[in-house]
């Protein structure tokens, strides 16, 4: 309890540095696997002429996802948990110190790979995106249900799945159950390997953003 | 540290029950989605003629993965950690009063769907059995590395869609990563859905529940 507690002063503080410096931020979370790098990169790549972009990593070991970040020419600052299942509001401010905020105007954290520990915790962010992968099935809501509940968009990855015919998921059901726990919640069914859906999903950033300004 | 502590006391009374019953325990451990219930399934439908089975179930909400392991005709405990990221020996120390342990050789715990915390906390089990899913990617047990570290066996599950050329998965660089971690880790590449590999996984088990007669 005492843990939260102090990580809400952190979060606080994060969150008056996107205010000062008028920078939008969303957290990603995700099971592992579900895409959240890979998502991340087109999503700098379609975004990156228009808009000023920084990327926080959060794994548990390695520094994998941020050098494919800065691949795109982006800045990204690498957080390892060594074993912590989520990202904490005080790791999130020490890699604030390392991006240039006053030249960005959106940074976003990827989190843990985790659905179930990241929910709980408030980074200072503006919104939380959940991604759900297709082969993952469509029950994932109904059985996670905090981070549906919480988060204002929700992704749905490796759509390009769904058409080689080895996969039970079903869209609507999916929507649905998430939509039961979370009336608001926006949904984007994309795929990030061949482009699908990511026009929608990045106009609800650059309305996020514009938001902030 | 005084919470692990605590729980390593039910851990202990939890490996005197599986000893007195003479009964294995295998606790399988994945991301969310990865096909640990629909493993357990058909693994249940090719044992069950010549061994007892018992699943405890570990999940956030809902009995959609102990209904689903009833069907099977095997007794099936629930356990709901209601928010909670990882079961722990204490809770399955009372799913383990619901089970005729005198009339069982094998016991499945089916864990929270996680990759980082399930890791940390002994349940008793004879063996923890990790499982990886090809559209997972296979950077996995770099990024995710205690629990390769600490299992006896991998499953590395839905072989199938690797035949679709949708997946950029490397089996032999899974398995190699995996192996730099831990030397003895036996590896299975199988698919629930078609059943490949699932003989290898089960003369395993077999083996596993020899030794404890
Ligand atoms: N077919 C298909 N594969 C995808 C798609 N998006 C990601 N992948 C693949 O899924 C695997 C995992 O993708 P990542 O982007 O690394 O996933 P992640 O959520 O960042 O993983 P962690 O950071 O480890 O939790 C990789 O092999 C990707 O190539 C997609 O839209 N379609
Ligand atoms: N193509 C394919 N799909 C599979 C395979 N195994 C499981 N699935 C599908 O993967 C999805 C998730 O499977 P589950 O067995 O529910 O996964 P789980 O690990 O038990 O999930 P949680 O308990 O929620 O963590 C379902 O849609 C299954 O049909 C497989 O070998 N091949
Ligand atoms: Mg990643
Ligand atoms: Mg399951
Ligand atoms: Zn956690
Ligand atoms: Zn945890």
């Amino acid at each position: 309890q005492r843990i939260l507690q102090e990580d809400l002063e952190w979060a606080k503080a994060n969150s008056l540095l996107f205010h000062k410096h008028r920078v939008g931020c969303v957290n990603m979370i995700s099971s592992p696997g579900a895409g959240k790098t890979t998502i991340l990169t087109e999503t700098i790549n379609a975004l990156s002429h228009d808009m000023r972009i920084g990327v926080i990593e959060g794994d548990v070991e390695t520094d994998l996802d941020a050098s494919r970040i800065r691949r795109t020419g982006v800045p990204a600052v690498q957080i390892n948990t060594k074993g912590g299942c989520h990202l904490s509001a005080a790791q999130v401010n020490g890699a604030l110190g390392q991006l240039p905020l006053e030249r960005l105007d959106l940074i976003f954290i990827e989190n843990v790979g985790n659905l179930v520990c990241p929910s709980i915790f408030d980074l200072g962010e503006h919104a939380k995106a959940v991604v759900l992968s297709t082969p993952e099935g469509d029950d994932k809501s109904a059985k996670y249900p905090a981070i549906f509940a919480r988060s204002a968009a929700m992704l749905i990855n490796k759509a390009d799945l769904l058409a080689c015919g080895a996969l039970d998921f079903d869209v609507e059901k999916a929507i649905g159950q998430a939509r039961r726990l979370n009336a608001n919640l926006e949904v984007f069914v994309i795929s990030a390997k061949t482009g699908q859906g990511l026009d929608q999903w990045c106009q609800w950033l650059r309305r996020l953003v514009s938001q902030v300004k």
